[in-house]
């Protein structure tokens, strides 16, 4: 009975998880291998950033960043993606059991920490080596691009590509992702956890549902479970590195402005 | 902790609260 439940609880977290995330792998993986209706647009230079802009991204125009130079427009823009994911993953995460029952100074903390770990593991979903998944899967930039913008705006980017294609190689879908993303949300060792136990058992029913998850839907990768608990490391030291660029870009570059929530999830981070 | 992160709060309780982009 006991397999029962974990079962049905990784049932649970993928309907949680295809209800709340707006993009998924099974559909970003239907475009970027050509079977969508409409291929996307390609953003490539300077021009096609101009035409996308003017044309895919009426629907989350940002006030006042028209005038503004390509790097702080594109920027911002992935900030806007970033706040709505943060939204789309705070919902997740109160369809976790039990999560909306934690102390709410340790449910802020949980999402403080892991939201940005989560997104990046998720972003690897919308990425191929050549580039990434955009408004809402209408354009495609390519990972050239956004090499080419200048520094430090060219380095945002690329540690996430390098990130994503060790990750895609797992070859996850999205039943896997919806378990591994709510074990990062459930760490128990984030800083000021008050309640770390009742936290670290949550995860650990999360990790056994995921291990057992993983060995019916993926029989012959033996060692996918341990790979994916290194992961979760690797995705802490990614979003470290973030942190602290997004820190300079902060200090440095005076057109950009940083969204107040993303402002509250930096503040006092590392 | 929670009036440090105002709106991750007000986002916990409330999921039709709009957050500006």
């Amino acid at each position: 009975s006991q397999m029962a439940d974990l079962k049905s609880l990784a049932k649970h977290m993928f309907e949680a998880y295809l209800k709340n995330f707006n993009m998924n792998k099974t559909k970003a993986r239907a475009i970027l291998t050509g079977k969508a209706n409409i291929p996307p647009f390609v953003i490539h230079d300077m021009e096609t950033l101009r035409l996308a802009e003017e044309n895919l991204v009426s629907k989350q125009a940002v006030n006042g960043i028209q005038n503004k130079e390509a790097e702080v427009r594109i920027f911002q823009r992935c900030q806007c993606t970033s706040v709505e994911t943060v939204r789309e993953l705070t919902e997740f995460a109160k369809c976790i059991p039990e999560f909306i029952n934690l102390d709410l100074n340790d449910q802020v903390t949980l999402l403080k920490y892991g939201v940005y770990e989560a997104m990046f593991a998720m972003l690897a979903s919308i990425m191929n080596k050549d580039g990434l998944l955009v408004a809402y899967g209408n354009g495609f930039m390519t990972r050239e691009f956004l090499k080419s913008l200048r520094k430090p705006f060219n380095e945002i980017m690329e540690p996430k590509f390098e990130f994503a294609m060790k990750f895609n190689a797992l070859e996850l879908d999205d039943s896997d992702l919806s378990l591994f993303v709510a074990a990062i949300i459930l760490s128990g060792d984030r800083p000021g956890l008050v309640n770390v136990s009742q936290i670290e058992q949550m995860q650990e029913t999360i990790v056994q549902a995921l291990r057992l998850h993983l060995h019916s839907n993926h029989p012959d990768a033996i060692y996918l479970f341990p790979k994916l608990l290194q992961k979760m490391a690797d995705l802490r030291q990614l979003v470290t590195e973030h942190a602290q660029l997004v820190q300079k870009i902060k200090k440095t570059e005076a057109d950009t402005f940083l969204h107040p929530l993303l402002q509250e999830i930096y503040r006092d981070m590392y | 902790l929670k009036e440090k992160h105002k709106i991750l709060h007000r986002l916990l309780q409330d999921s039709t609260s709009p957050v500006d982009l």
